[in-house]
């Protein structure tokens, strides 16, 4: 059975691609077979691969709004074991495209369900809850929630929460939380510390223990095309996703 | 005639907000009357003034989806001169709710017609390019386009002025753009000189000469519910946005 994660936060810039990118690559080292699907127009995940957003040929955007088949669409990477379903800029136009269909929210989840030879799938998510995040949400069985650990980034996790809960009932309910990733860290930071404890207190078993420190490798790997595993596998930045991965996989065969 | 800045970019955490709070507050000192409009579902801004999201009033949402006249839902700060059209969550639902209307792009722009006693008004904008972008493209005079200086938040540059270029064409021929603020410069990372290069190279004399350094003292500043100039007047975040603010002026006055 594969598991399906949605990597997801309406809040801007709090690691959503950059923890989607790391801990597949070190899950695929692991060998399990792993497909990341780019659901950003930016195509953020795309370019850390090294590789251009689509034009002219089918992504993410073609596969959600059903215009092709998943399989058409995924290409390899530099890493074994990991594939990855582009985006391309037409993404944009989704949530106006896709408003006046029936049910828009269960199309990514109908496309998906030839894919059935991976272990994992990895949907990286927009800064934003529209029809792209839902239909995330919709085809996800587990939801991973990145939070920088500055103040600004708390004030969106309830509303966060409730839309998660509103999915669960109306349309998914299988859809539970993997868990939560404290990213940035910084432990100069007066704030850390106490935001750390606010989340804990909120989340409690949900964050996992692995905590991702703030690390200049991990920007400058996007620039060389690669993972950091590749770009700087001693670097913390590294390392720290890998120890993520390991917990991961731990509550993955617990379960 | 009241000058309506946009401070847009669809990236997420780029700077946005601090931008529009500390660049607002630093000109409300030089004897401007201010509004900032938050378009933030997280209502970030309002937050960094220490208020909370409106629940059960009147919001930003009830002034763009026609409900209520801004002057009434307009709410003093602790800085003088400086007021806060506040944010609600309901501002979620904008692009569903505003999606079967006519003509969807003009509605905040209508209701600022009323407002003619602001000398500068900043709209915050969410990480996206939904409906509370566009009217908040269609309502302004200028556009400020904050970029953080990472090799991620380049690749969506060139959508943002495709967007505002589309706006400027079809809805708002006299929107411009004021300036591009380079922020989170950090000059110990090997990337940030050849990002700023490229962004200088791209914008040419758009780019403000004031780069917003990153300064630990910006984040926490939200957390005591103040502007990063009432919080620590001597920081290097503080006088970034002082010398910006003053920066911005001149461009103004030169026009
Ligand atoms: N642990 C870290 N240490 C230092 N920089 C980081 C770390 N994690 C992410 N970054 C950098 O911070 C920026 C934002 O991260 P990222 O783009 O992954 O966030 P996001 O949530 O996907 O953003 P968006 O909301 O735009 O999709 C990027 O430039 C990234 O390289
Ligand atoms: N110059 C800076 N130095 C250090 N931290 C900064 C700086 N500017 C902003 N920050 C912090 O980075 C985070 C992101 O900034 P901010 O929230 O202003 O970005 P944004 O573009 O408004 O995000 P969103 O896309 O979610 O609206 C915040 O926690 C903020 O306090
Ligand atoms: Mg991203
Ligand atoms: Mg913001």
């Amino acid at each position: 059975k594969t598991e399906i994660f949605a990597v997801s936060n309406q809040k801007g810039g709090v690691g959503k691609t950059t923890t989607t990118v790391n801990l597949a690559t070190a899950l695929s080292t692991l060998n399990k077979k792993i497909l990341i699907i780019d659901l950003d127009p930016q195509g953020n995940a795309t370019v850390s691969f090294g590789q251009k957003r689509v034009m002219g040929k089918l992504s993410s955007y073609g596969v959600i709004t059903g215009q092709g088949q998943a399989q058409e669409a995924i290409v390899a990477t530099m890493v074994p074991n990991l594939y990855l379903l582009p985006a391309s800029q037409e993404l944009l136009g989704v949530d106006l495209e896709l408003a006046g269909v029936q049910n828009p929210q269960f199309y990514l989840k109908k496309s998906l369900e030839q894919l059935i030879d991976f272990d994992y799938i990895f949907i990286d998510c927009p800064p934003a809850v529209g029809m792209l995040t839902l239909n995330a949400l919709v085809a996800a069985t587990q939801v991973i929630i990145p939070i920088q650990c500055e103040y600004l980034a708390l004030e969106g996790v309830a509303d966060l929460m409730k839309t998660i809960n509103r999915i669960k009932q109306n349309f998914n309910p299988q859809l539970n939380i993997q868990g939560v990733v404290l990213t940035m860290y910084d432990a100069r930071f007066n704030l850390a510390k106490s935001i750390q404890n606010d989340v804990r207190s909120f989340f409690g078993d949900l964050v996992f223990k692995t905590i991702i420190p703030r690390n200049v490798r991990i920007p400058e790997a996007p620039s060389h095309g690669k993972p950091v595993m590749l770009y700087d596998f001693k670097s913390i930045g590294a390392q720290s996703y890998i120890h993520l991965a390991a917990e991961l996989l731990q509550r993955q065969q617990g379960e």
